[in-house]
């Protein structure tokens, strides 16, 4: 099974 | 102070209905240009974004930025008080304690009237970069939904493949595979049947059908869905919200990488 990313890895934090 | 009208209290309660399955609490965030929303799920997975623009809204007033802090369960328990048709009325003073909800009946003959609690959430807000996705589809929402309730019964993860070719939703599981695929085709007579694909590179990710089944929760909101994609970049999952006046409902989902 894949694994799930986090979203933390594509967005900054504003 | 706050002080917006909504004609059909149904859209607030669909909204609400769409992210409670992901969001426990939140902050409405109000400001002149209207109500906005940002959060994430727990597991970091999926992030909500809404905005009712203030055109959404007749009248629609905020002198200053307001943080709305909600419980979704507890707003869910008063929104069941309001029939769908019914005119809703959401007002709070600078820096709240409660947010006051009215819903009136069209025929004007009932008024309700709730005072909700507000919380103080430490919100993370996070910055999504401007992109050009290589691929964007848009699709009957219903059709959406169908999709992904489908092949959930397969396995607990999609992939999505966009070509020139069209757009293939593929599970394979312990009892088997299955997909889906779909092309560009044009319904004059019913526009909202379309389906448009938008390429300039193909893509191919897989993604959590728990999640996007969840995000599926808004199709009773618009007929049409958006999807856009770009190769190792989160979907975007999009529904526009009360016709033109560019409110939204959008969705992140981050990919899921390797096997």
């Amino acid at each position: 099974t894949p694994l799930q990313n986090d979203l933390g890895e594509f967005f900054y934090m504003a | 102070m706050l002080e917006s009208r909504l004609e059909q209290a149904d859209l607030l309660k669909k909204v609400v209905e769409a992210i409670s399955g992901l969001v426990n609490d939140c902050n409405f965030d109000c400001n002149d240009s209207g109500i906005a929303l940002q959060a994430m799920d727990n597991s970091h997975v999926a992030l909500v974004s809404m905005m009712l623009k203030a055109e959404a809204f007749s009248p629609y007033r905020c002198d200053r930025n307001i943080a709305l802090g909600i419980n979704l369960s507890s707003l869910t328990k008063v929104l069941r008080a309001a029939q769908s048709s019914d005119i809703l009325t959401l007002k709070a003073e600078d820096a709240p304690d409660v947010v006051n909800l009215v819903f009136e009946s069209s025929e004007k003959d009932r008024i309700s009237e709730y005072d909700l609690k507000l919380m103080d959430i430490d919100q993370e807000h996070l910055g999504i970069p401007e992109t050009e996705y290589a691929a964007s589809i848009s699709m009957p929402s219903n059709e959406f939904q169908r999709i992904c309730k489908d092949l959930m019964n397969i396995s607990e993860s999609v992939s999505i493949e966009c070509t020139k070719e069209g757009v293939k939703f593929a599970a394979a599981g312990d009892i088997g595979t299955g997909s889906v695929t779909l092309k560009q085709h044009s319904n004059v007579d019913k526009p909202e049947q379309s389906v448009e694909i938008d390429l300039s590179e193909p893509v191919a990710l897989s993604f959590s059908l728990k999640y996007l089944v969840n995000f599926t929760k808004a199709t009773s909101l618009a007929s049409k869905v958006k999807l856009s994609l770009s190769n190792e970049v989160p979907l975007l999952v999009e529904y526009e919200l009360s016709g033109g006046n560019s409110s939204y409902l959008r969705f992140y989902l981050a990919p899921k990488i390797g096997d």
